[in-house]
């Protein structure tokens, strides 16, 4: 019961891959705008089981500039692994296409294989233009797939997508006030440390690295002391005093999992 | 390492053709983050938390999660943003549980759900799978996280 259109979308088989699979997926680009020449790429991995009935999850990562399918896609929450020398794809057992189809879309335009015809696109990127964008594409896409209109739509991300996904958020629900049945039957949505507000989140921050341990007192209380987060430039002290906590107090750690091994 | 095995098996031509990608001919190699996109991006809002009221008034479902070992966007640094919500507490704060083990500690406030998750990293399905899948799914079920 494919259309013209999602038959050349369908993944037949992706190199590596285990060998039975108990999905369909699909991937290939939207246009979101014809002027300049923007496309987006996604990749929908269906539920492994009664996709028909299951609710549709979209996914975006961070950055800004990273919401790519190396991540969410690849690393978390879809249904393989990459093996190490990239030539070979294990399945991950808590995929989230058990409970629900995974949209993963690389955004904006420039990220990964999603691409602008508008060279200038690339250099004048911003929050905006990116929630209009990812707005369009799922009004667009969900006209290639029709099935999954007025279905139960969640959003999901991490990081910068705390920014990515509210935003979409409010632009689908501006965009639903419009309509007596909106097309895109948006829920909710699910965010994993994420970006939230500029002046908090850097307070906290600074928190987090002392209580654990991470930087000395006096370091610290000089962070504390010279920088006002609240500003909308920070000052060269702060900065000085930062990147002293960074580079010599840190130390050679991952800081995005502080007990991990660094990636040699 | 993961973002590296990425960077090889999306560069290679037979995965972009069975992906229907690249089809343009695009003039730069895939890449997991885009480093023009970061350093020229123009508008990024200061802070997130009015769209989070007004979303929250209109009745959506909200969760934030956090690994509790990530320096970049800690616990702390969104506990600290949320609080200045000034949410009410529906249920407070307590552990919550994957199988024998607790999985983080979660409060639900009237309109939002906080959860921690035990040893997460930034990438919080990468390093708790298991822990993730329970969050995902007790978000889709609009329960709450198990107390047991």
């Amino acid at each position: 019961g494919l259309t013209k259109q999602q038959k050349l979308d369908r993944i037949s088989a992706l190199p590596g891959q285990p060998r039975e699979l108990t999905f369909s997926h699909f991937s290939g680009y939207v246009t979101v705008n014809e002027e300049h020449g923007r496309a987006l790429f996604y990749w929908l991995t269906e539920a492994a089981t009664s996709a028909q009935n299951k609710p549709l999850l979209l996914w975006l990562n961070g950055g800004p500039g990273c919401s790519s399918v190396a991540y969410g896609a690849s690393e978390e929450i879809g249904p393989f692994r990459i093996n190490k020398t990239g030539l070979s794809l294990y399945p991950n057992k808590h995929s989230w296409n058990r409970e629900a189809n995974i949209i993963f879309l690389e955004s904006p335009a420039g990220v990964g294989f999603s691409y602008t015809n508008t060279s200038s696109n690339l250099k004048d990127s911003g929050d905006k233009r990116t929630a209009q964008d990812a707005l369009i594409f799922l009004i667009r896409w969900m006209s290639r797939f029709p099935q999954y209109k007025f279905r139960d739509f969640y959003i999901a991300g991490e990081s910068y997508a705390g920014h990515y996904v509210p935003q979409l958020a409010k632009r689908i629900h501006d965009h639903n006030k419009a309509s007596s049945r909106p097309v895109i039957n948006l829920k909710g949505f699910i965010v994993g440390n994420a970006v939230t507000d500029f002046n908090y989140d850097s307070i906290g921050t600074i928190m987090f690295w002392w209580s654990h341990a991470m930087i000395s007192d006096s370091t610290y209380h000089k962070i504390i002391k010279t920088c006002n987060f609240s500003d909308e430039n920070t000052s060269t002290k702060c900065n000085e005093v930062v990147n002293y906590a960074s580079n010599h107090e840190l130390g050679d750690i991952d800081q995005y999992s502080i007990y991990t091994r660094t990636c040699m | 390492c993961t973002e590296n095995y990425a960077e090889k098996y999306f560069n290679r031509p037979e995965v972009q053709k069975a992906m229907h990608a690249n089809v343009t001919g695009i003039p730069y190699k895939w890449t997991a983050c885009s480093d023009v996109l970061i350093r020229n991006w123009k508008d990024s809002e200061d802070s997130m938390l009015p769209t989070y009221k007004e979303l929250i008034a209109a009745g959506l479902r909200i969760w934030l999660f956090s690994g509790d070992t990530d320096s970049i966007v800690p616990v702390t640094a969104t506990r600290f943003s949320l609080s200045h919500l000034n949410l009410p507490v529906k249920t407070k704060w307590y552990p919550w549980y994957s199988g024998t083990q607790v999985g983080g500690w979660t409060e639900v406030y009237k309109g939002l759900t906080f959860a921690t998750v035990r040893g997460a990293g930034h990438e919080v399905p990468l390093f708790r799978p298991k822990e993730a899948f329970i969050l995902f799914k007790s978000f889709l079920a609009g329960k709450e996280l198990p107390k047991s």
